[in-house]
């Protein structure tokens, strides 16, 4: 599972 | 992109321009928490710095600045413009006690310790938190105009929508992000008394009033 977080919510 | 993630921001945007409408079609802030409005502001600022750096998309871009601007122009209301009609007596949360846990907290629970890291985890963790200057000043005053109970109610489920779209992500897309999860249960939990009243008071066409 991908952990970190991707910057693509508000 | 997911129906509960566009369902939620679709939310939190009729949230804030409920409450830019409301306060200035009527020409008041009453009852409403001028902190708060200044903790969602912070929000925005410290969450969307990388609105420069990184280009996701159109939408996220544009999403970002409406926030941004939306949630100053509505410190600037409360604060400057109508503040004649501003309740600062019963805006009295102290917010140090909001601001210091959570900013003592973003540096120790984060995924990264760079500064753009930190300031997204601080504005996670604040967000949860921000609305209780307003909860408390509606107990304080023992109720809520009714346009406002609608601005709490389209707050409060946007989270709520994030929820749902964090299950979806992580059923779907394997992702997850447990700060913004642990953050996101603890801002909607804080509006479940508040659903209850909106639910049984509000949408039965009474005025939203506490026992006080």
């Amino acid at each position: 599972t991908i952990l970190k977080r991707e910057k693509d919510e508000l | 992109m997911n129906i509960f993630r566009l369902a939620g921001d679709v939310s939190h945007l009729v949230a804030i321009i409920i409450l830019l409408l409301k306060i200035w079609k009527t020409r008041s802030c009453a009852g409403i928490s001028g902190k708060s409005q200044i903790l969602f502001a912070s929000v925005f600022v410290t969450r969307y710095l990388d609105l420069f750096t990184i280009f996701i998309s159109l939408y996220n871009s544009s999403m970002k600045i409406i926030y941004i601007s939306c949630s100053i122009a509505t410190v600037y209301l409360v604060y400057f413009k109508f503040k004649a009609t501003y309740d600062g007596n019963h805006d009295t949360f102290r917010v140090e006690f909001l601001v210091v846990p959570v900013g003592g907290l973003s540096f120790l629970v984060n995924h990264d310790f760079s500064p753009m890291e930190i300031l997204w985890t601080f504005s996670i963790y604040l967000e949860s938190v921000a609305i209780l200057p307003q909860l408390f000043m509606i107990s304080k005053t023992g109720e809520a105009e009714t346009i406002t109970t609608h601005y709490l109610f389209f707050l409060g489920l946007y989270r709520g929508l994030y929820l749902i779209n964090w299950i979806w992500r992580y059923y779907f897309e394997g992702f997850f992000d447990l700060i913004a999860i642990v953050a996101g249960l603890v801002q909607t939990v804080l509006y479940c008394d508040f659903f209850y009243l909106y639910v049984t008071k509000v949408l039965k066409g009474k005025k939203l009033s506490l026992p006080a």
